[in-house]
């Protein structure tokens, strides 16, 4: 952050769009840059009130190429926008490059979440190293609907203002680091050869044979998959990826959504289950075990239909494993079940956990 | 094929890293110091600074991820240190 003393010195903070992007109606843009603004009240006692007229603390506009403050935009993509810190004057002033294209909805590039970054800036916080905070440099693909500020932008945001007058105080999401010994992840699934842990926002992206991994955002790899996925696998007879959320799932082909969401009852689930737990295909079998609680269903990928006798007890069928699987993937013949921050190697020949491992016992830690 | 060596992906590269570093790193174009270490390199060590904030591993070089990072549409921010 800046230092305190280069803050605003007042929580009343008056705003002013100049002018408007022809690339959306002005209520959107309007309602966007509001939106973008309660991510910042909603954590402090930093009031936004927007004035249309006279001078204002942060005066917003959509301007191209060299727009007279020593900083000129480039063009379509590069730089999106950039602001000022807080002071008179151009201070905390905001300004879009116009010749990028700038949406509502989760095409590229969502005005609320570039607006959000800059007032920020416009506020006095630094770009953040955190690659899951919205202070981090580069432009986030992820769903703008779902977005919650994350914790470290709070912290920032707070050692400047404080905190908010609301009785319970607002928390964020925290970015995942691969060695935190404590990390839970909500699905697991191979795709052609990598392995890809889900956990909240994002996927780690991990070749098993060794090297370096990414934590990318799910929406980069698929824009319309949802963030907080509760199972995934993939399936090598068809070559495609099944992830869920709720009572949907989406077919994945590589990188590509090639269908969905679809409701779980096309899978053949009663309509009852409003969730599954995890999910993995083993391959020798031909069978896909979807694990609910404390049964697990099996569908056979040939006939395309549930199986017969089904749910079983996971205790049943998998001894030695206790119910509410968090994820599970088939690796060279073994499985390997997740729950919270451990995870059981299991080998199903002589039904027994043959090692019990940390759960990212996969990142090279 | 003959596989793209690493000299070519920095010649290829090297005016839009530039442009880069200036804008975001506040590399300066003038008053370069004599000499070949390369820590005497203004650009080397701007990209190093680059490449731990993004966490990319440190190389000083032009490697692939790092124009893959720097080709990522961003914030341009460059006045937030330099304004009052």
């Amino acid at each position: 952050t800046v230092p305190k003393s280069s803050a605003w010195q007042k929580n009343d903070i008056t705003y002013k769009i100049v002018n408007f992007t022809p690339d959306m109606p002005r209520a959107d843009v309007e309602s966007s840059i509001k939106r973008a603004f309660k991510v910042w009240s909603d954590v402090t006692p930093l009031t936004f009130t927007r004035v249309y007229q006279g001078d204002c603390d942060i005066e917003i506009q959509f301007v191209t190429g060299d727009h007279k403050d020593n900083s000129p935009f480039d063009g379509p993509n590069g730089v999106l926008a950039h602001a000022f810190q807080p002071g008179p004057n151009i201070g905390g002033d905001t300004h879009f490059d116009d010749d990028e294209t700038f949406t509502k909805n989760s095409q590229q590039y969502n005005l609320f979440l570039v607006a959000a970054h800059e007032f920020g800036h416009a506020l006095g916080l630094h770009h953040s190293t955190d690659e899951g905070a919205l202070m981090y440099p580069n432009y986030p693909n992820t769903d703008p609907d779902s977005f919650r500020l994350p914790q470290d932008d709070i912290n920032g945001i707070q050692s400047l203002y404080g905190k908010s007058s609301n009785p319970i105080q607002p928390t964020g999401p925290s970015t995942p680091t691969k060695c935190d010994p404590n990390i839970a992840f909500d699905a697991v699934m191979t795709l052609r050869g990598e392995l890809f842990f889900f956990v909240n926002r994002f996927v780690l992206r991990i070749n098993p044979r060794g090297g370096e991994s990414d934590l990318i955002f799910i929406q980069t790899l698929w824009p319309s998959v949802p963030s907080d996925i509760d199972a995934a696998y993939e399936n090598p007879l068809t070559g495609e990826n099944l992830v869920f959320k709720g009572n949907k799932y989406w077919n994945l082909d590589g990188f590509d959504v090639s269908q969905g969401p679809r409701s779980l009852t096309k899978l053949g689930f009663p309509k009852n289950v409003k969730k599954i737990d995890a999910a993995v295909h083993v391959e020798n079998l031909g069978k896909t075990y979807f694990f609910v609680k404390n049964k697990y269903y099996s569908y056979d990928e040939d006939k395309q239909a549930m199986d017969e006798g089904f749910p079983k007890f996971i205790a049943k069928g998998f001894p030695g494993m206790t119910p509410d699987i968090d994820a599970v993937f088939y690796y060279r013949g073994l499985l390997y079940f997740f729950q919270d921050s451990v995870q059981y190697e299991y080998n199903m020949d002589s039904k027994r956990i043959q090692q019990v491992l940390r759960s990212n016992s996969w990142m090279g830690c | 094929f003959p596989a793209a060596s690493q000299e070519d992906l920095e010649s290829k590269y090297a005016k839009m890293a530039q442009k880069y570093l200036e804008r975001f790193y506040d590399l300066k174009t003038t008053g370069r110091p004599v000499g070949r270490n390369k820590n005497n390199n203004p650009f080397v060590k701007k990209l190093e600074e680059m490449q731990e904030f993004f966490g990319l591993e440190v190389t000083g070089k032009l490697d692939e991820k790092t124009v893959e990072m720097m080709e990522k549409p961003r914030c341009g921010v460059q006045d937030i240190g330099e304004y009052n």
